[in-house]
């Protein structure tokens, strides 16, 4: 794992954090939940919370789907490409490529190479939210790169140990980190290592 | 484009031409090669941190910048360091992948070494 230059971090007197999403993005609650899902498995390891808000404006966190040059000096790039970026503590700004094939639920067997897991890539930058950078651990969610078709939602022992650095652990956690799973169906696995040449 | 499941995504959204497809042309590209779409590679690594400065165009020169480049981008995602693009190297460029730069000001990290990282990442890092 790695930190931020300065190592950033939300500091002491905000442990509880907020979260709102762009209004003009009409968001259903299915995909509301996903990025639930995705603050819980932080939290878990954390002393920090993570509640949903109606308010864009006064949330910590704010996210937002957006298509190419959206105003921050960082256009997004079309299908595939940078999936999502967001920024460090305490900042808040996370965005996602709207140009991208997000998949909320299911099996992605059957998906077409665009398809990108929505829970996978929002568990990654919230880890940057909270002032993690990129980690070189393959199976770590803090990995640069996710393939097409693939989930990977569970923190490794590798993201445990960066955030716990930075906030310490859940007091009321569970002290044994989960394991990391990465789930891309073997058959799909290999056209994708076939078109994109094996990574 | 949100999706309740990946079977509801609509055939005409499955494109042939994604991000950074360009650079499967560059395979097998050595140092001292001369090659029309280095200069868009040189972004690319420019954009994640692996060119420190940026200059307002690149050349399609694989030169030593390139080089060097391409060997810290190897180390981070634990490739051979051979310095050139060979297929696994091309592969996890061409990968979907976060925004935010692996090294920032020099100073952050993955396997290339930083005052920041984990001790368990930097010993990683040695037996590569």
């Amino acid at each position: 794992y790695s930190f931020f230059p300065g190592r950033p971090r939300w500091p002491d007197h905000r442990r509880d954090l907020t979260y709102a999403f762009a209004p003009e993005n009409g968001l259903t609650d299915e995909v509301k939940g996903v990025f639930t899902r995705a603050f819980a498995r932080w939290a878990a390891v954390t002393p920090l919370t993570f509640t949903a808000v109606e308010s864009f404006r006064a949330a910590d966190i704010r996210i937002g789907f957006y298509a190419g040059d959206h105003g921050d000096g960082e256009p997004f790039d079309g299908v595939l490409g940078t999936l999502a970026h967001a920024f460090s503590p305490p900042s808040g700004h996370f965005h996602l490529d709207g140009d991208e094939s997000w998949v909320v639920t299911g099996d992605l067997r059957s998906a077409p190479v665009t398809a990108i897991d929505l829970e996978s890539v929002a568990v990654h930058e919230i880890g940057h939210l909270l002032g993690l950078g990129h980690s070189s651990v393959e199976e770590s969610i803090m990995f640069p790169t996710i393939t097409s078709r693939t989930r990977k939602v569970d923190l490794a022992v590798d993201d445990v140990t960066g955030i716990q650095e930075l906030y310490g652990a859940n007091p009321n956690g569970n002290p044994s980190p989960p394991s990391s799973t990465t789930t891309p169906p073997s058959s799909v696995q290999e056209r994708d290592m076939s078109r994109k040449g094996g990574a | 484009h949100i999706f309740p499941n990946a079977s509801s995504i609509p055939s005409w959204l499955n494109r042939t031409k994604y991000a950074w497809d360009q650079f499967q042309n560059l395979k097998g590209c050595r140092p001292g090669d001369h090659l029309n779409g280095l200069s868009n590679l040189k972004t690319y690594l420019n954009k994640f941190g692996y060119i420190p400065n940026s200059p307002s165009n690149f050349s399609d020169l694989f030169d030593n910048v390139l080089q060097s480049a391409l060997l810290t981008y190897q180390k981070n995602f634990n490739l051979n360091a051979t310095g050139f693009l060979d297929d696994q190297t091309l592969a996890q460029i061409q990968l979907p992948r976060c925004g935010i730069a692996d090294i920032i000001n020099g100073a952050s990290s993955m396997n290339s070494g930083s005052p920041v990282a984990h001790n368990a990442t930097r010993f990683h890092s040695v037996s590569h």
